[in-house]
């Protein structure tokens, strides 16, 4: 999909590329782009994770990517998590934080773009983008710089999910790309004691939203000490759980 | 405290400053600072909060302050929150975020220490601090800016503690202040139907950590849907609790 004039680099072929959006940082956008990645592999396809997350290094983190960026005859190549996904980190290759230096959106997009047709990404069934945080420029210049497939919002309960929504659907509208979903991530806490489901941030409207703006609501993942573990431990994809199978089907 | 050489407005007069930081953003640095000007005005004490976290207006918002500033005859006049805190926000100054603009660490502590001598604070027993997020030169060249009695550390328990506690401490040394403390915020979840105290996080280890590096431990903070919901309402001074006060003690 997506405007002919997209090159992608020799050997490669894209399928479905699917961008991971939120309101605001914090939510768990780039653990959810992960987990839904690992587990479009997991069923057999071939996934690649584009990093566009300028905020912080979550996405190689989780996957246990360090710094080594190779060059080869067809382009630069993708590092491989230890599960077989391809991954290329913006990251990785911007000056540390430190500098307080902030990339604009222009800057950020050109850059993806040259990631989306200039890596040796190879044979992909799914290629997920990982987007910086929010529904501002920066986020939609990066969508526009790349042909889309769909978009999958990340909300937790404390968001105004409506708000997410309505402005996403802007922006997909504009990008001829469908909202294909809402997932609700730390949306509760189940007790490991007696097994109630407990929410710690507040009341979950994720679903009631989605269905009266009309959009399909993928699920909800519960905040679990063994996302972030797995995450500190660069070993996300490993993660299982129903949740997450359930956001896919 | 602090080198003679910074003055305040006409009629305004000082006690203790007190800044608070974080390794990261997103540990509820700005919540917990609120609550601690809350329980210090609620004990009896003439409270301010200076907001130079500029990644977000988390201070205002959950205080209920909008734009309003109003200058008299001796400065700029703080907003007063329901409760009377006196409130300064870098963030009713900033232009919007969409602008994509990031302020430098230099920039920002030259606003802060503009607000802390040209703000019509009156007399304060206390002025909190609320720190940008992170242990880089931007919080640090803010705290460089004024004149310090004090540095309240926040971590969550995801955190590597030890790892912020030593760069606090380094930066701390520098700016002859004494670190006071470590809050671990979002430590435990308590299950309203059996009691249990969950770690939806990661296992809380702020407390033998700081007691290894020899700083206080000042207590933990539970992931409390009431605070969120009390920020999200503007009336955060609001919440009340037996760890608030212990952090204070
Ligand atoms: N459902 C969850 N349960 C527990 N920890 C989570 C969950 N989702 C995300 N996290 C953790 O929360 C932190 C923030 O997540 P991240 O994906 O970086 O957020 P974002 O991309 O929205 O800024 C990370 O340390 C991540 O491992
Ligand atoms: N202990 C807590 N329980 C529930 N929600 C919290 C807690 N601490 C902070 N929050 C909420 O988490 C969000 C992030 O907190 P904030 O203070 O803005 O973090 P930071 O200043 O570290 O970026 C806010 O919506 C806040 O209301
Ligand atoms: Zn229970």
């Amino acid at each position: 999909a997506g405007p002919p004039s997209f090159s992608t680099a020799t050997g490669t072929k894209i399928g479905k590329t699917l961008a991971v959006m939120s309101g605001k940082g914090g939510v768990g956008k780039s653990a959810v782009a992960t987990l839904i990645a690992a587990e479009l592999h997991r069923r057999g396809s071939k996934v690649g994770v584009l990093d566009a997350d300028i905020t912080g290094p979550s996405i190689p983190r989780g996957l246990g990517i360090t710094g080594r960026i190779t060059v080869g005859p067809d382009g630069v190549i993708p590092a491989e998590s230890s599960g077989g996904l391809k991954v290329m980190s913006m990251n990785l290759v911007l000056p540390s934080e430190d500098d307080a230096v902030i990339w604009r959106g222009p800057l950020v997009s050109g850059a993806v773009k040259q990631f989306y047709e200039e890596c040796a990404w190879g044979e992909l069934d799914y290629l997920v983008i990982d987007l910086p945080p929010g529904t501002s420029d920066v986020p939609l210049t990066i969508m526009q710089s790349i042909p889309l497939d769909g978009i999958i919002l990340v909300t937790s309960p404390q968001q105004l999910a409506g708000v997410i929504v309505a402005k996403a659907r802007k922006m997909a509208a504009s990008l001829n790309a469908p909202v294909l979903g809402l997932v609700e991530n730390m949306s509760f806490v189940t007790c490991p004691s007696c097994g109630e489901k407990v929410t710690p941030f507040a009341e979950s409207h994720g679903e009631e939203i989605a269905v009266a703006m009309d959009i399909p609501f993928l699920g909800r993942l519960p905040l679990d000490p063994e996302i972030s573990r797995l995450a500190d431990a660069g070993k996300l994809e490993e993660y299982r759980s129903e949740a997450v199978a359930e956001v896919l089907d």
